[in-house]
């Protein structure tokens, strides 16, 4: 199993929506794909149109074995998800020495029924974030177009740096709205800064906001819109990209 | 001196644009203002141009003055930023038994010489966030005019009584684009479910993100833009709601 977490500092820059139709679109392609969410919001859950049994904090605090806190969210696609108790979780991990290794240890236990797991990362440094980037050995990282979404990327190399673990994969620009002359500058910035780890751009598509709010994939609330094309162009390069054919 | 955490749990929703515009809003009407970042992205800082010596870090974990960690931002508008280092000040502050209330400590040797502090939090359940809910009388919550946003609220009241601590005098509707059919229905819900709170929204325009990518408040880049009208209003309402007239 691939392990790939989906992290930016900078908030609201599309992890979720990323997490979402990148994973579902693997899963169409008919590879096993585990989605989980360490963010307490637990906006998986509600972005795929699920309520879970149980989640997360079940399996870090209370030692469940994941197979029986996953829900099947699509087929081959099965949800690992986080709901407001994870906010208690933090303060009772961090007692223990080995924290940081519990979500990275868990995951093992199914590695072998999955070809990849993605993980929906928080927008901060929060103790669920490191032991996200700790357990994944790839990075994807969406970003805004947007200026202070590029200073979060400089954060997240220095976070990685320092933590040493995860290797920045891919950099997808979400939300690309090309009738703002700011947006092709910022474009062309990201690209010149980062070269090839950057991928086409995601458009604006007010299809996708839909899309979560009813809790369905894009390729389900909206197939030919702009948003599903361009998602689906998204999985084509990061299967090839992780060798996940 | 009110404090004011400017939270909410979803990230990208206008939080660091409304602590910069409604802080230089208020320093214009002449009251001494104070800004602090508790985000280690340091977005404060980059979104007014400034570039600070010290940091909120050198205040909590070195225990300096906040006198001499500030930056003269504009007239009447003082930072106490934050920026990368603030990664280190958690692990070191948690081991400490007063670690929740040291930012509260800190802000109140230098109450006297202010009417108002803004603090600009993360999107996330960090200990930074914890200790800027507990430092805070007052709080208000930009919310973005979309589904997982008003998710992010209900779990903030969550967290609040938790905390014990802020109380939510506003929740303010950002980046609203009346073009789109889904924007007025969730506004409709929003003002359906919190009633008196929710203040007038803040029109999507792009003039505002310009601003912060140029280290300009957006009385500066473009005093007659929708931005600037809408958040001169939210000032308004603002400074009469916590009485600083
Ligand atoms: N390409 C896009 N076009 C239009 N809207 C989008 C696009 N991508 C995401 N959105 C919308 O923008 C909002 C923010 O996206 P999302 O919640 O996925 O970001 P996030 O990075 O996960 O946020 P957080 O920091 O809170 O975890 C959501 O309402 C989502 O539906
Ligand atoms: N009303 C608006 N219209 C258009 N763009 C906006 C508006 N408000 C904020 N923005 C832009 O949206 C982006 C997100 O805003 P901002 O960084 O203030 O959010 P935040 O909640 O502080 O994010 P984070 O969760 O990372 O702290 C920024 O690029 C900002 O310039
Ligand atoms: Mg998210
Ligand atoms: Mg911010």
């Amino acid at each position: 199993m691939r392990t790939v977490a989906v992290t930016n500092l900078k908030g609201g820059v599309g992890k979720t929506t990323t997490t979402v139709n990148v994973g579902a679109g693997l899963a169409l392609k008919g590879l096993r794909v585990l989605l989980v969410d360490v963010d307490a919001q637990g906006n998986l859950a509600t972005a795929l149109g699920v309520l879970p049994l149980r989640t997360l904090y079940e399996v870090l605090v209370d030692g469940k074995a994941v197979a029986q806190c996953l829900v099947r969210a699509r087929p081959n696609l099965d949800l690992l998800a986080a709901d407001a108790t994870l906010m208690n979780a933090q303060p009772l991990m961090t007692q223990r020495p080995d924290w940081a290794y519990l979500l990275g240890r868990a995951l093992k236990t199914v590695a072998s029924q999955y070809d990849v797991a993605l993980i929906d990362c928080s927008a901060s440094l929060s103790v669920m974030n490191m032991g996200a980037l700790l357990a994944a050995q790839d990075v994807l990282v969406p970003t805004a177009v947007e200026h202070l979404a590029l200073r979060g990327i400089e954060l997240l190399q220095e976070q990685l740096a320092r933590v040493g673990s995860g290797t920045i994969r891919c950099i997808v620009p979400t939300m690309f709205d090309s009738r703002q002359r700011q947006a092709h500058e910022l474009l062309l910035q990201l690209q010149g800064r980062y070269a090839g780890l950057v991928t086409e751009p995601i458009r604006v598509n007010v299809r996708l906001s839909e899309a979560s709010a009813q809790g369905r994939t894009i390729y389900e609330h909206d197939p030919r819109s702009r948003g599903a094309l361009d998602y689906a162009q998204l999985v084509e390069h990061v299967s090839t990209l992780l060798g996940l054919q």
